[in-house]
């Protein structure tokens, strides 16, 4: 699932 | 946020500048795939989703607005704006690029990370990024003479990719940061498309003549 460190990735 | 990461970002916001100076200041889109361009906006409008519902950082939304808006001025532009149309190379751009955004739908219900609205979009929205490029590459070996900053335009779009998985292979080894397996082998399908691309534009700027690629 999306963790939250790649979450900001654009 | 590492310098590769950040680095991306950058590039990815020059080619945008660039593709824009390119339109406003010639006053032309010569050379310009309009359907790379409509791949770019829908990858952005489905990858973004999350823009008014999720505040990351005030960089973070920035940014997405920034990409958002600036794609769908650029496919107006191309389309509609009485001077820029009249240069839009419409039998010169002819891939079908239907056939990418379908598969990559297709993709996306098969291999999601999640099998969620949000994680099925977001993963079309990358498998689409991969191959957004296409229409583009394929037009520029149509094109004869085509201008530097469409080239320098192309140079940065896909080097922000690039950067990208040079940040994903940092945070693999310094913060044992596994990453998205999508992410990953799209951001090498999307590199690996730019390389033919980027062995030509290197030549043309060692021998500072006009890039060409083989017909």
């Amino acid at each position: 699932a999306q963790d939250d460190s790649t979450k900001d990735e654009l | 946020m590492n310098i590769f990461r950040f680095a991306g970002d950058m590039t990815h916001l020059v080619s945008v500048l660039l593709l824009l100076l390119k339109i406003y200041a010639t006053k032309s889109c010569s050379g310009i795939s309009l359907k790379t361009q409509e791949l770019y906006a829908l990858v952005f409008l489905t990858r973004y989703l999350d823009l008014f519902t999720d505040f990351i950082s005030i960089y973070n939304t920035v940014m997405k607005v920034i990409f958002i808006t600036s794609s769908l001025a650029i496919v107006w532009c191309m389309r509609a704006h009485p001077t820029v149309r009249r240069s839009y190379d419409r039998d010169q751009d002819t891939f079908r690029h239907h056939f990418l955004v379908l598969l990559s739908f297709i993709m996306a219900l098969f291999f999601p990370d999640l099998f969620t609205t949000r994680e099925v979009l977001w993963a079309f929205s990358i498998y689409l990024e991969a191959v957004a490029i296409l229409p583009q590459l394929v037009l520029l070996q149509r094109c004869r003479n085509v201008d530097n900053l469409t080239t320098h335009y192309i140079f940065f779009l896909g080097s922000y990719r690039a950067l990208y998985v040079l940040n994903w292979i940092y945070r693999y080894f310094t913060e044992k940061h596994a990453g998205r397996w999508i992410s990953w082998i799209s951001g090498l399908v999307q590199t690996v498309l730019y390389l033919d691309f980027f062995y030509y534009y290197f030549i043309s700027w060692k021998s500072s003549e006009k890039l060409r690629l083989p017909a």
